[in-house]
């Protein structure tokens, strides 16, 4: 977009349509737009090519929660360290978790353990497995048709007495409308801590990049049956710019961790808050 | 819902007095802002806001005891008629075997959409085939083995590792097995993947489908227009399925692709199963899409 002219109704409507096509959502929108009314009133923003600079300054101060604050995983020997991927259908996780894999295993030198707990979609466990055997570490698998539950407690049995950093435990997609998969998630999660209270669970919901207001009504409910405590956005490779997740974020505080760039092991990219909201003006 | 805003705007606006020709033009705010909620495109809510303010205008909306109501009806009404009118069954044409192409992003539901529409068709008393050709996702070709071998139709494994020869093995395997309908699996890719772009057309233009169908995620948002007009541009897609039906998202994206191609839905996927899809209904995705 270029800004050679002075504000006026127009370029704030440039503006509005840029952010809408990007998935921030009617209601964010209107609150940014009505932030650079207010600095042009205020006589704060009166060149338009200072617009855009304004734009940016407001996106980052309104949702500075975006930016994971505290590391990652836990540092303080914590160990196992578990991170529960979960989302709806063909949002990505599965190949996530081969990127999550790679990264914590070859940039942050960790000894790194999957579990296979889609035991539903056919070939999941098939997936994973090729996954496991690309990134070189072990994976824990049941039989198709058991229980998740029964592999995660296995899963977390086997990362305790093996000395694993780290174990990545794979769901079957679900759509956050299903109440009784919603059920079996909060089960998986009970399960992990029932036996060992005191356990790090960082559940992870990948989100498709290219969905749109329907993001925010799935991490609400993924919220409520496993307290999310990161996003992943996928396929953020494409044409979509993944602004859905400002409005998870004001609503429930949750930072987006990373975003995948790619089909491959190395399509993982740690979240920079800066650079996610460049890319929506590229 | 859209229906009982626009409702109790217009009584606030009727107790002041008549409804005016501006009234109605500012409700056509709710309308688009309902819209875009839906995750209708931004320049295609724009467009059909126009021509609703249009229609509503020349009607009687003014002297109508219910003119919110009324407007919805109308809205309804031009949504349900851009979505399609009346789901229709439609068939094919020419000659067996029918060949169905599958394409579209990554995890829009092609595969389990293959299937479905093999289940749907020997249902029929076809003979269908299924071909994997998506040698890059891991597991991809089990995946549909697995899913064939539920429903118990053929799948097509190639010995090669190119989805174009794949295809090419898999018409002349049908031959002999005497299938009538091929569906073709293609791997998920990009629209601005230009290589793998370029494989689609190469299988399109070896095998001429009888149907190329754009897969769509119903939870699609404002991308959706990008992605369906590269993949039309470059195939010529001759129908859209719409996956992920059974959840909540209100289905914008649906309304956007077909604005934007004008080709129309012919099925939905409604839920993870084999046998959960269906024939589109139009008029059931407008009542979504309104809210
Ligand atoms: N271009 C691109 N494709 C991706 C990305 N992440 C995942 N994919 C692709 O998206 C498709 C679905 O990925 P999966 O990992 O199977 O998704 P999932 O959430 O595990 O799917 P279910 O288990 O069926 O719910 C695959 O074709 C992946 O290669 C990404 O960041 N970019
Ligand atoms: N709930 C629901 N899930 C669906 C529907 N259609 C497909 N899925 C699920 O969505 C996920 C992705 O489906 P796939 O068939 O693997 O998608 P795909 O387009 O072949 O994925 P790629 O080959 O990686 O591009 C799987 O978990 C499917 O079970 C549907 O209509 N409803
Ligand atoms: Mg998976
Ligand atoms: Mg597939």
């Amino acid at each position: 977009i270029t800004f050679r002219k002075r504000i006026d109704d127009n370029l704030l409507d440039k503006i509005e349509e840029a952010l809408i096509t990007s998935d921030v959502g009617v209601e964010i929108a209107v609150q940014l737009i009505e932030r650079l009314k207010a600095l042009v009133a205020e006589n704060r923003l009166v060149e338009s090519d200072a617009i855009l600079e304004a734009l940016k300054n407001e996106m980052a101060a309104l949702f500075p929660a975006l930016q994971e604050k505290e590391g990652f995983l836990p540092e303080n020997g914590r160990v196992p360290g578990v991170l529960l991927v979960v989302g709806v259908n063909g949002s990505g996780k599965t190949t996530t978790i081969g990127k999550l894999a790679r990264y914590f295993i070859r940039e942050r030198g960790k000894k790194v353990l999957l579990a296979a707990c889609d035991t539903f979609r056919a070939a999941a466990i098939e997936q994973l497995t090729v996954w496991a055997e690309r990134t070189g570490c072990e994976l824990i698998k049941g039989v198709p048709g058991g229980d998740p539950a029964a592999v995660a407690f296995d899963a977390l049995v086997a990362a305790i007495n093996r000395g694993h950093d780290l174990l990545i435990i794979d769901t079957a997609g679900r759509l956050h409308t299903k109440v009784n998969l919603m059920e079996e998630l909060r089960k998986i999660r009970q399960v992990l801590l029932k036996k060992r209270p005191d356990l790090f669970v960082h559940t992870l919901l990948v989100l498709d990049g290219t969905t749109g207001q329907n993001a925010l009504m799935q991490a609400r409910e993924f919220n409520g049956v496993s307290d999310v405590s990161g996003l992943v956005v996928t396929k953020l490779d494409g044409t979509a710019k993944g602004g859905i997740v400002f409005s998870i974020c004001k609503d429930l505080s949750i930072p987006v961790d990373f975003i995948g760039t790619g089909e491959g092991p190395d399509d993982l990219v740690p979240f920079s808050l800066p650079a996610f909201i460049e890319s929506f003006f590229k | 819902t859209l229906s009982d805003r626009l409702e109790s705007i217009f009584k606030t606006l009727r107790g002041q007095g008549k409804i005016t020709e501006q009234n109605i033009k500012d409700s056509m705010r709710d309308i688009r802002r309902a819209l875009l909620e839906a995750d209708v495109n931004y320049k295609v809510a724009k467009d059909f806001v126009q021509k609703v303010m249009d229609r509503a205008l020349g009607t009687e909306v003014q002297n109508s005891i219910t003119p919110g109501q009324l407007i919805v009806k109308i809205v309804h009404n031009e949504l349900t008629a851009l979505l399609g009118g009346t789901s229709s069954e439609f068939s094919f044409i020419g000659p067996a075997p029918h060949k169905i192409m599958m394409v579209g992003l990554q995890g829009s539901g092609k595969t389990t959409m293959s299937a479905k529409l093999a289940l749907y068709y020997r249902k029929k008393g076809k003979r269908p085939m299924l071909v994997a050709a998506d040698v890059y996702r891991p597991a991809a070709i089990k995946q549909l083995e697995i899913l064939g071998k539920s429903i118990q139709v053929p799948v097509f494994i190639g010995d090669q590792k190119n989805p174009v020869a794949i295809c090419r093995e898999a018409t002349g395997q049908s031959e002999k097995e005497a299938c009538d309908l091929i569906i073709f699996d293609t791997a998920g890719r990009l629209h601005v993947d230009a290589e793998m772009m370029r494989e689609l057309e190469k299988i399109a233009a070896a095998e001429k489908p009888n149907e190329i169908f754009f897969t769509a995620d119903a939870m699609t948002g404002q991308d959706a227009v990008n992605s369906a007009i590269a993949f039309n541009d470059r195939l010529n897609f001759t129908g859209v399925v719409l996956t992920k039906l059974d959840g909540d998202s209100r289905g914008g994206a649906a309304l956007s692709i077909l604005a934007v191609t004008g080709k129309p839905v012919r099925f939905a996927g409604i839920g993870e199963k084999i046998d959960q899809i269906e024939l589109f209904h139009p008029d059931r995705l407008a009542s979504r899409i309104l809210g």
